[in-house]
């Protein structure tokens, strides 16, 4: 799976996702990618593009439960993006990119690794693959 | 704050003992595709140009499981599925099941601008593709020797697996629950 996401200097935001899907997966399976709230999720507060097991994502809601947590709970965008990974979906199946109307970035994952790169209007950058990273 | 981009090229059990030469393609990617979009924020494009953008260009890599290097369903065939989302008005447009599209992702946000819909599959999202002239490709385009051993090794272990898992390391004794876990 491969995903974006964006925000301008306006606070406007938008979410991509695209995948293969599950290696050896049944012809006709329909993943998380292109269900709303699942895999991609976008609205004023934040946006979202999740990977990992489908199935468990959907389950979790994943994209919907970050912009939830930030819009019910007042949840900062790192806090949700690492309560939803930690808490709402099972160990090695999910990671989640987001960014919020303000600039702030996520990138948080319970599996061994997520390709994953970021980058914000004051310079920082980072490309990773495993914690550490 | 400003302007903000996060990327991914998917999750998994990704072995640090990867070869360097699976590697650093991969990781040359995550920088030009991050330019990418850094570059298009900077120009002032829209947030939804730049994520489509971006992962059209993540889409044409076959290093990753979207669009040219997509994995491979039992069958051995290809279907991709893709979604796009603008924060401001929750307009979406998704597909799945597509198996010439070259960006699927491209197509997905026709749907959200050209129909009144939010989802088309399969069938229809060929057709749809078709009737808006977007870019199609023969569906061997999307498929790599790589993932034709990877889906070998999956059968092999009776598993459906995800990105980059390695299918001996989740093997299971008692038949093909992979992903149906949760």
């Amino acid at each position: 799976t491969v995903g974006c996401v964006a925000v301008d200097g306006e606070g406007n935001l938008a979410a991509a996702t695209s995948t293969g899907g599950l290696v050896n997966k049944m012809v006709g399976r329909i993943g998380d990618t292109p269900i709303i709230g699942a895999g991609t999720y976008a609205n004023k507060l934040c946006a979202v593009s999740a990977t990992g097991k489908g199935e468990a994502i959907i389950r979790g809601t994943v994209g919907r439960e970050v912009a939830a947590l930030m819009e019910y709970k007042g949840l900062s965008l790192n806090e949700a993006t690492s309560y939803v990974v930690k808490e709402c979906t099972p160990k090695f199946t999910t990671g989640v990119i987001a960014v919020s109307a303000s600039g702030e970035v996520a990138m948080s994952y319970n599996t061994v690794g997520m390709f994953r790169a970021c980058a914000t209007e004051d310079g920082y950058t980072e490309v990773g693959i495993w914690a550490g990273d | 704050m400003g302007w903000a981009i996060a990327l991914h090229g998917g999750a998994g059990d990704i072995p640090r003992s990867m070869p360097s030469n699976r590697l650093e393609p991969r990781k040359a990617a995550l920088h030009y595709c991050l330019q990418i979009g850094v570059e298009a924020l900077k120009a002032g494009r829209s947030p939804l140009d730049v994520v489509e953008l971006v992962v059209c260009a993540l889409e044409d890599n076959p290093n990753f499981n979207a669009g040219k290097g997509s994995v491979l369903t039992g069958k051995g065939t290809v279907e991709m599925e893709a979604c796009i989302m603008d924060g401001n008005t929750k307009s979406c447009g998704a597909v799945s099941g597509v198996s010439t599209v070259k960006n699927a992702i491209s197509l997905a946000r026709l749907v959200m601008e050209k129909t009144p819909h939010i989802y088309l599959g399969f069938e229809g999202a060929e057709e749809f593709a078709r009737e808006q002239g977007i870019e199609v490709v023969d569906s061997s385009h999307f498929i790599t020797l790589e993932n034709i051993e990877r889906l070998k090794q999956a059968k092999e272990a009776n598993r459906v697996q995800i990105d980059f898992t390695q299918p001996i390391h989740q093997e299971l004794k008692d038949g093909p629950k992979g992903d149906q876990i949760g």
